[in-house]
């Protein structure tokens, strides 16, 4: 069924933020070595995808933004494909 | 519903597909099946039209594929993305790659059902992208849907008749497409309101909306985005505080959430509720936690249940009326919020003291749920 996949255990929330944000809300890959640089990358495309599912915009990596991210969907990004 | 910028369309009606590889999951009779109806949902309501060919290059190619593939866009094994396609353009444009790692399947709810997802893709391979309503097809997260019955959301209709205008026999899709229910309808009528651990959950439909008080803040989704088990278009739902449940009611069946998830055991019956056995269906449930009893609305009766007694308490049914003075019309949801009843009719909400039960206001039905 669909509801959340159980949390996998070996992938913090961090790595399963970044490949999402990377592979669908256009999140530049993670070279620059600037900590604040990339937070703030980071937080602008997490509220980029709570703005898109009308969540809290928060811009933090909160429990429904992560629960979200863990469903099954479609790979084609969700803005600017 | 959105569209790829630039023109991302095709500029013809006639386009062929070829389905390149099979998936071990299923027959390749179920494959072929799967792939043409998913289509067929797209030929139904606009002048496109779809041909196979079995060799060659098509507009639309279909494979199954792991990891990475060779388009730039690598597989991530089982769940997460299931599936992806480009919109149209030369080359790669409109092809849909699906990812091999997951478990398609022909009809069983289990799994992932190869025709939703296929349908779902080729909106993209047609030039649709992404939609944020949560009823559309083109919605970015897989929710099974029962196929037997799956008509194309209006939104996605909207969305592809936009690129491509109206199917050409002029003939519309039978049953009319369903549409996502809009909490800024000043006529929309609930079918449920409920508390959920200080949420506040209202149903219509399909979808439920849930509100986190004192926050703009709402949700929607399909109900079975959620819970796959519960029905749509339900009659009842209300929180006990006395065993921490959620009970969902739809005719004379009950089903139970504990937090998000859905208890086992259930669906139970009407009568656990010591019900009389005529009473087949219940337009809305209060639960006056001031007293642990159960207000059951049933036409335009109340049955009140002793929640610590389990009995039905004497001298009901009684009339809402008398119940609820100044409450005529019939009401078809109910909460108790922060000291007040709020009984919902038609599409206002009348609020009650809780104690004295004194009509206090009649508010719009988007009071909690702001538009």
């Amino acid at each position: 069924y669909t509801s959340p996949i159980a949390p996998p255990a070996d992938k913090d929330k961090e790595s399963i933020a970044v490949n999402y944000l990377t592979q669908l809300y256009g999140l530049p890959k993670q070279t620059n070595s600037d900590a604040e640089k990339r937070s703030s990358a980071m937080s602008l495309r997490l509220k980029e995808m709570q703005q898109f599912f009308k969540l809290k915009v928060t811009g933090k990596l909160d429990e429904e933004t992560l629960d979200l991210m863990k469903k099954p969907r479609c790979g084609v990004p969700d803005v600017a494909a | 519903y959105s569209t790829f910028q630039g023109d991302y369309k095709w500029k013809k009606h006639d386009l062929t597909y070829r389905i390149e590889n099979y998936t071990p999951d299923m027959s390749e009779a179920e494959v072929d099946d799967s792939i043409k109806r998913a289509l067929q949902v797209w030929a139904d309501v606009t002048p496109l039209r779809f041909t196979r060919i079995y060799s060659g290059t098509a507009d639309i190619m279909i494979s199954f594929s792991v990891r990475d593939h060779g388009d730039g866009y690598p597989f991530d094994g089982p769940n997460g993305f299931l599936a992806h396609a480009f919109p149209p353009f030369e080359g790669i444009g409109g092809d849909a790659h699906f990812d091999d790692d997951e478990k398609f399947l022909y009809r069983s709810p289990h799994g992932y059902n190869l025709f939703l997802v296929a349908a779902h893709e080729f909106g993209h391979s047609l030039g649709l992208e992404h939609s944020q309503d949560p009823g559309a097809l083109m919605y970015p997260t897989y929710v099974y849907r029962d196929i037997d019955t799956f008509v194309l959301p209006k939104d996605d209709v909207d969305g592809i008749q936009y690129l491509y205008g109206p199917n050409s026999d002029g003939t519309g899709p039978k049953p009319p497409p369903p549409v996502t229910p809009n909490k800024c309808d000043p006529k929309l009528v609930l079918d449920a309101v409920t508390m959920l651990r200080g949420e506040i959950m209202f149903f219509k439909g399909s979808f439920f909306w849930r509100s986190y008080p004192l926050s703009r803040n709402v949700e929607q989704h399909l109900i079975k985005s959620f819970w796959p088990q519960i029905p749509n278009h339900i009659d009842a739902a209300f929180e006990s505080t006395f065993e921490d449940k959620v009970f969902i009611i739809k005719g004379e069946k009950v089903w139970a959430l504990y937090g998000y998830d859905v208890v086992r055991g259930y669906p139970k019956s009407l009568s656990m509720f010591r019900l009389p056995k005529k009473v087949k269906k219940v337009d809305a449930v209060l639960y006056d936690e001031t007293s642990y009893k159960i207000l059951f609305f049933v036409n335009n009766k109340i049955y009140s249940y002793n929640e610590e007694q389990r009995r039905i308490e004497k001298g009901y049914p009684k009339p809402v009326e008398e119940v609820f003075p100044g409450m005529t019309g019939k009401v078809t949801a109910a909460f108790q919020f922060k000291g007040f009843n709020y009984l919902f009719s038609g599409s206002k909400m009348f609020e009650f003291g809780a104690y004295n039960r004194k009509l206090l206001r009649v508010l719009n039905n988007n009071y909690f749920l702001p538009c």
